[in-house]
């Protein structure tokens, strides 16, 4: 639910404001990525009602935020490209390799899903780039970023949770690493958040 | 053998 309402908090801006400035394509398209090669299972593998929808609304949502930031009109001008500067390979030859490395079981899908899980930890590391470069940043888009973080801070919870609730419960290590290791990532986010927010001050990264 | 975890997250 914080994932969606992330997503619905960047659509918000985008949609309303005809702006995408300080948002980085290069992670929106990191996450379309991520979800193309976790949702390879959509068909194959029914979970719930709920949990097929939540893949089509991240799917669709992901490449309409695109499709705005590199088609639209108005938005495309707004978009920061110099500053935007991350390359994707960076992130996305390391995890292929880490996803052909660690992995639970060595089959196509498996390995695509485990680079998923690798890709999206390390996803927001472009917009937390381009954060500390934007001088003015809105609130909408510091409430996204927020969210973006703290739908795998939640994740943990959840995971805690289902390890000493559920009976059949299995480990998942590759999972909870990562999911650790990008709640970490956001961690120097979320005290300029936090202190930003007690202030009453508008959100600022220190460069 | 233990059984791989089901991918019932997002």
């Amino acid at each position: 639910m914080t994932h969606l309402a992330s997503i619905c908090l960047l659509l918000l801006k985008i949609h309303t404001m005809k702006s995408c400035a300080g948002v980085s394509l290069k992670t929106q398209e990191l996450y379309a990525l991520v979800f193309v090669t976790r949702y390879l299972d959509l068909f194959s593998n029914f979970v719930s009602m709920y949990n097929t929808i939540m893949k089509i609304i991240f799917l669709s949502s992901t490449f309409g935020i695109i499709w705005y930031m590199r088609g639209h009109k108005l938005v495309r001008q707004s978009y920061d490209k110099e500053q935007d500067t991350f390359r994707h390979y960076f992130l996305v030859i390391p995890c292929m390799v880490l996803a052909l490395v660690i992995h639970s079981k060595f089959t196509l899908l498996e390995v695509l899903w485990t680079f998923s899980i690798y890709l999206e930890a390390v996803a927001i590391l472009p917009q937390l780039v381009l954060l500390q470069r934007t001088r003015n940043i809105d609130n909408l888009t510091g409430n996204y970023i927020f969210c973006l973080g703290a739908y795998r801070a939640l994740y943990l919870l959840n995971w805690i949770y289902r390890y000493f609730m559920e009976k059949n419960y299995h480990a998942q290590w590759i999972t909870w690493m990562a999911g650790m290791i990008q709640t970490a990532i956001y961690a120097d986010f979320f005290y300029y958040y936090f202190k930003s927010w007690k202030k009453n001050e508008r959100l600022k990264l220190p460069a | 053998t233990k059984t791989a975890a089901p991918k019932d997250e997002l």
